[in-house]
């Protein structure tokens, strides 16, 4: 079987709570990765 | 709470999975860089929770719970809730008996701004918390794919014509050949670099070697700390006070071209992949979507994260049959 699942792009979070506001403290993406550090952030 | 949003944050391709018997459709976020299904669940309350579709396992006559609780360190907060199983539908594909963590409690507040429901992991089961088998594991062990392989188009624009493809490519999502890489490490969906260009000219920042996640659930393109500096002097960015790498707009078409070197092929992302032009109170800036990553790759070389700058413009395939991972043009 072969199927196809339309995506759609939607706002962020970050967009979304910008426009009232509210900032998003940047973290390091790459923490994703390592959720032992993650955890103990 | 907030302090836990990082790659989350941003992301913004969604897509619709049903589950249970009768079907109870959510929007979920497909993330090749994790590999548990989670979704919201009846059995949160929180205010992130209810501002959501949950599912319902009560109305579903094919769930059955595990009695087990599960506890997801995402990078986006941490997710708490119980196992259980039931049919997961992706697209028409009917995925019987797969595990799903339902939420007892969500990640954090800022959760309430998610436009999704839940987060569908596509990669290997090495990585899934709690030891849960992912979706596509389901659907190879289950025989319900041509190929075992999965394929991303992100659009440039708007918000429709994104797609994912299971079992096959879509012929009319990219342009000439599909370039393969192998898979470095069976955990992410991780490949090596072998070379980094500006306007055409090597670096050798990553003639040692360095590693690279392809990641739908990271929105930038993430590059290694030590290079940074480096890229935003090429590219003439200024910091801004908030921390952000800004260029001034009539600039971009003068930009350079980034291209990373994998498996022989160069990829170039033009200025118009990695700047992202945005509107404020009727003023235009322009900013870097460039990140610093402080942290190497598990093998210790420099760490790249291709996630939807890169991944708009090249179509992306995740071949589980023979580990590797294809790009080519999108279209």
């Amino acid at each position: 079987l072969k199927v196809k699942i339309p995506l759609q792009k939607h706002k962020s979070m970050r967009e979304t709570l910008g426009e009232k506001g509210i900032k998003i403290p940047y973290q390091d993406p790459a923490l994703k990765y390592y959720p032992e550090q993650f955890a103990g952030s | 709470a907030s302090m836990y949003i990082n790659n989350y944050a941003d992301t913004t391709y969604f897509g619709a999975i049903s589950i249970g018997t009768p079907p109870q459709s959510l929007q979920v976020l497909f993330d090749t860089g994790s590999s548990n299904l989670w979704v919201d669940s009846t059995y949160c309350n929180t205010q992130a929770c209810n501002a959501h579709t949950k599912f319902d396992p009560q109305q579903s006559s094919t769930f059955s719970a595990n009695g087990q609780s599960v506890y997801l360190p995402y990078g986006a907060g941490s997710l708490y809730g119980q196992l259980g199983y039931d049919t997961v539908n992706v697209g028409g594909i009917v995925v019987t008996n797969q595990e799903i963590g339902l939420s007892t409690q969500e990640p954090s507040n800022p959760f309430l701004a998610a436009k999704f429901d839940g987060i569908l992991g596509l990669a290997y089961p090495g990585i899934s918390a709690g030891g849960q088998t992912p979706v596509m594991d389901n659907m190879i062990s289950q025989d319900l794919l041509n190929d075992d392989l999965f394929a991303f188009y992100l659009s440039r624009g708007g918000q429709q014509g994104s797609e994912l493809s299971f079992g096959g490519v879509d012929n009319s999502m990219y342009q000439g050949q599909i370039y393969w890489t192998p898979v470095t490490s069976e955990t992410y969906w991780q490949i090596g670099v072998q070379g980094f260009q500006i306007n055409g000219q090597e670096t050798s920042w990553c003639s040692q070697g360095c590693q690279s996640i392809v990641d739908t659930g990271t929105s930038s393109l993430t590059a290694p700390s030590q290079f940074m500096g480096n890229i935003m002097q090429a590219i003439g960015a200024q910091q801004s006070q908030y921390g952000m790498y800004m260029v001034d707009c009539s600039q971009i078409n003068n930009l350079p071209t980034l291209s990373f070197v994998i498996s022989g092929t160069a990829f170039p992302l033009p200025p118009s992949a990695y700047i992202e032009q945005q509107n404020q109170n009727g003023y235009q800036f322009c900013s870097v979507n460039i990140n610093p990553t402080y942290l190497p790759s598990q093998n210790g070389q420099p760490l790249w994260i291709f996630g939807d700058v890169f991944l708009r413009e090249y179509y992306s395939v995740y071949d589980r049959t023979n580990n590797q991972v294809g790009f080519a043009s999108a279209v």
